[in-house]
């Protein structure tokens, strides 16, 4: 995500928006509920509250307009620039405009007013454009089902960064939208692993975080973790009596210590073990009973002794072969009380060790309480 | 000799134009005006903004009007610029 420069934004909580003129492609109130929803997604993720109200000037002021409207930036007839707003501030600041020529609609044959209003309000509180691709805040429209539309981490993490999480007593019109990209059905991690008695579900550049236990979560970067790990984890797992993560991407890993990035690293896998023509790694997990790791490698997978500190020969094997209903590939596993929890795209297998099957199937989101 | 009666440009001079209006509004690009210098400069200020550009979108970076440029140049968008400018 980017912030606009000066890092504008409300010095206050209560910010009030007025709707200037109504486009006549929809009802008026249909224009509202858009408006209003829109507001809402911003809301849920912050302290923030927001009030229409019909006379005078409000902070957030919003008008349809054709070509040249009385700022610098003159729209440019159907499609191409849909609307632009202004970062917070006085008179114009905070403002949203959003061109007349658009043939707007609350569904998906034109641009979906509700889905743009999301995006300039983002401006509109002092979000700039951000370059995630997942994000309401990438500069070009794409159509999303609005029905279940949720802000994702990177827009998340950008308005927390300028206003903070909502208050505790707050509770988010849509108690999902608390984790809102972790909900989303088709969920799938890149890593997961336990860390000392929470599990940490790492995701392009974020990661969920709760304790075993509880259905709660919380979102964090990466970075928070140190600046130089890498973004988008391919595998990671935990040796809990050394208090050793390791956390892998391409042909490298990094080795933390109580969760502190040790120096040395990132090193190669290769150092491991692993042929030339092995270049990354899909997931790994450690097995404290048999004190082995196992690396996932495509349909394959390697085992290695982490007390030796070599691979165990007679590897790579076929994942389908040795884990009866996994595979033929992985992305990310994680082990915890005598099973495996495979993670398969948006599927999630649970996986007695020692009986060595399947004993459940659930959605991938399920662990993070969705 | 035959002179055209027509000057329309052509297809690649229209995309030319249409990106630099897309990267002034979106990437700051202020194109060189003196005339002795301009066409290389331009040629070079031009590069480094498409570069930005894809950059920014996560697109191949080649400094040129390719394809994948154009077409996301082309996409429907929001009117705010995608750097400080």
């Amino acid at each position: 995500y980017q912030l606009f420069p000066g890092r504008p934004v409300w010095k206050k909580r209560l910010i009030t928006y007025r709707i200037n003129n109504y486009t006549p492609d929809l009802k008026p109130e249909d224009v509202d509920d858009a408006f209003q929803k829109a507001f809402q997604v911003w809301s849920d993720v912050t302290p923030l509250k927001f009030r229409q109200i019909h006379e005078n000037e409000a902070d957030i002021m919003i008008q349809f307009a054709l070509r040249e409207h009385r700022d610098a930036y003159p729209f440019d007839g159907p499609w191409g620039i849909l609307a632009h707003a202004f970062a917070p501030g006085a008179g114009l600041g905070g403002d949203a405009h959003f061109d007349e020529a658009e043939t707007w609609t609350k569904g998906r044959k034109g641009p979906n007013l509700f889905l743009v209003a999301v995006h300039e309000i983002g401006h509109s509180l002092g979000l700039g454009h951000s370059s995630d691709t997942s994000a309401i805040m990438f500069p070009s429209y794409r159509h999303i089902d609005y029905k279940i539309f949720r802000l994702s981490a990177d827009d998340i993490h950008g308005i927390q960064s300028l206003y903070g999480r909502p208050e505790k007593h707050q509770v988010p019109s849509n108690p999902s939208n608390t984790n809102p990209a972790a909900c989303d059905p088709n969920m799938s991690f890149d890593a997961v692993t336990t860390v000392g008695d929470k599990i940490f579900f790492f995701k392009d550049r974020f990661f969920w975080w709760k304790l075993a236990e509880s259905p709660k979560s919380s979102i964090s970067s990466i970075s928070s973790l140190g600046p130089n790990l890498p973004s988008h984890i391919q595998a990671a797992y935990e040796i809990a009596d050394r208090s050793h993560v390791f956390l892998f991407k391409d042909d490298k890993y990094w080795l933390m210590n109580n969760l502190k990035p040790q120096l040395n690293y990132p090193k190669s896998i290769h150092s491991l073990g692993f042929p030339s023509s092995v270049k990354k790694i899909d997931a790994a997990v450690f097995n404290p009973l048999f004190y082995k790791t196992y690396f996932f490698v495509g349909n394959k997978f390697w085992r290695y002794d982490e007390r030796r500190q070599f691979m165990d020969p007679g590897y790579p094997k076929l994942i389908t072969t040795y884990f009866p209903g996994i595979g033929p590939k992985i992305d990310a596993v994680f082990y915890y009380n005598r099973h495996y929890y495979f993670f398969q795209g948006s599927k999630l297998r649970k996986y007695h060790v020692l009986a060595q099957r399947v004993i459940e199937s659930l959605k991938s989101s399920t662990v993070l309480g969705c | 000799g035959t002179a055209s009666l027509t000057n329309y440009p052509s297809p690649e001079e229209n995309d030319v134009a249409f990106a630099q209006r897309y990267l002034a509004n979106f990437y700051g690009l202020e194109m060189e005006t003196t005339p002795m210098t301009k066409m290389k400069v331009n040629r070079n200020i031009m590069e480094n903004k498409i570069q930005e550009m894809q950059k920014f979108f996560g697109l191949k970076v080649t400094g040129q009007l390719d394809t994948s440029t154009l077409d996301m140049m082309h996409r429907p968008r929001c009117g705010v610029p995608d750097v400080e400018n």
